[in-house]
């Protein structure tokens, strides 16, 4: 057998990329953007991009966002909600967005 | 629905509050 296995090669590409490093912030809620948690800005993206006339509704939030916890998610929309960024609509569990740029 | 309407313009004044 031939040792014509070339030696393991790092992709560097991959590795200097910081595209997917990113992720590696979503745990914490200390990143803030804009004043925002990353929790936060997910939560309020999601609710900008829903295209639903009463809003998002914490079940979806939850569909959409499995890496966070209900309790979580509560806590975002809560903070967004009383820093005005979205506010409730047909019950206490649709919201959507104020911001409209 | 008028409680909607009320609700997003309380938001939207928090939110101009927070602005300034």
């Amino acid at each position: 057998r031939k040792s014509h296995m070339p030696a393991y090669r790092v992709p560097q590409s991959f590795s200097s990329a910081g595209t997917v490093d990113m992720e590696g912030y979503g745990g914490g809620s200390s990143l803030a953007v804009n004043g925002l948690t990353a929790h936060q800005s997910q939560v309020l993206n999601l609710i900008k991009n829903c295209p639903v006339p009463e809003g998002m509704s914490l079940q979806e939030l939850k569909l959409q966002l499995q890496n966070m916890s209900m309790s979580t998610i509560k806590q975002a929309v809560e903070f967004l909600s009383s820093e005005g960024h979205i506010y409730s609509t047909v019950d206490d569990d649709h919201y959507k967005s104020t911001d409209t740029e | 629905q008028e409680r909607i309407r009320k609700n997003k313009e309380a938001a939207l004044q928090r939110l101009a509050e927070r602005n300034v």
